[in-house]
């Protein structure tokens, strides 16, 4: 399975793009 | 989103349709989630929204994303020769593709006051953490790694570093790449100069960067007041229901982008 990493500064939003990531499949 | 990680996702999500973004305790809940993305059966592809239930077979794909958290402190512990504090080092170094956050509202004016922006410190830790992918994969290893840059906030980019950068308020549409890599360039060209010319160096040894790809987030928010802290704005949808007033084409245009990854993977 591909590995995909997200990385980013303290509070740049990593955890809300996932959350959105997620609201556009649905 | 897999079943393993839906609680988890599940309640990040939630929390924006309560109006408020992600807090701590939900942030270290995830440090790693799976997604399986495929087009439902329908001749339109993944950005139409008419289709089916059923799921489309042979277009599905599945992605481990691993969210690396505090990069700055992630690579100051690498660097003193620990390992990483969240996740596995190897999902880390062996990924085949990176989504590099840029926090839009640190874009900075640069300039004469102000010679290196304010990312300098995230620049290099970027910078660091692709010389020890670089590293770690044998020369001339066939394996294509995929830079993925995401500025998140958009919406709430200073206009001031939009006019210093020369261009225009509103980033071209997902499918004008072109435009939409200029567009990027003028921004992370000042921002992110060293991990730029990393991505961008044709005599890199040991890893094959593709071209990157960039996207850019915008969420509807009421702006924070003395009490309140920014607060996501929700819309009526078509059913009645309320929905996030997000950027939905550049999620879905992602999506796309990762599954072709993974197919190629």
């Amino acid at each position: 399975m591909p590995h995909i990493v997200i990385i980013g500064d303290r509070d740049s939003g990593k955890t809300t793009f996932l959350a959105l990531l997620y609201a556009a499949q649905v | 989103v897999d079943l393993a990680s839906m609680e988890e996702i599940s309640e990040v999500f939630q929390q924006l349709m309560s109006g408020s973004f992600p807090d701590s305790a939900a942030k270290e809940g995830i440090s790693d989630i799976n997604f399986h993305v495929g087009y439902r059966r329908s001749r339109l592809g993944i950005l139409s929204r008419r289709r089916s239930k059923a799921w489309s077979p042979d277009t599905s794909a599945s992605l481990h994303f691993v969210l690396l958290r505090n990069l700055d402190a992630e690579m100051s512990r690498f660097r003193s020769g620990s390992s990483l504090a969240n996740v596995n080092l190897r999902d880390v170094l062996e990924s085949d593709a990176m989504v590099i956050l840029v926090d839009s509202t640190r874009l900075a004016v640069v300039g004469e006051e102000n010679p290196h922006g304010t990312m300098t410190n995230y620049d290099g830790a970027v910078e660091s953490l692709l010389t020890a992918l670089q590293r770690s994969r044998a020369r001339g290893d066939p394996k294509r790694f995929h830079p993925i840059f995401l500025f998140s906030k958009f919406d709430s980019v200073n206009k001031k570093a939009l006019r210093r950068a020369k261009i225009e308020d509103v980033p071209p549409g997902v499918r004008e790449t072109t435009l939409r890599a200029a567009y990027a360039r003028a921004l992370l060209d000042t921002n992110l100069p060293k991990t730029i010319a990393k991505i961008t160096n044709r005599e890199v040894q040991g890893v094959r960067f593709a071209p990157p790809s960039y996207f850019f987030s915008r969420v509807a928010t009421e702006a924070a007041t003395e009490n309140l802290r920014d607060r996501v704005r929700l819309l009526r949808g078509d059913d009645g229901g309320w929905e996030l007033d997000y950027s939905a084409d550049e999620y879905l245009a992602l999506l796309e982008r990762l599954r072709t990854i993974a197919t190629e993977a």
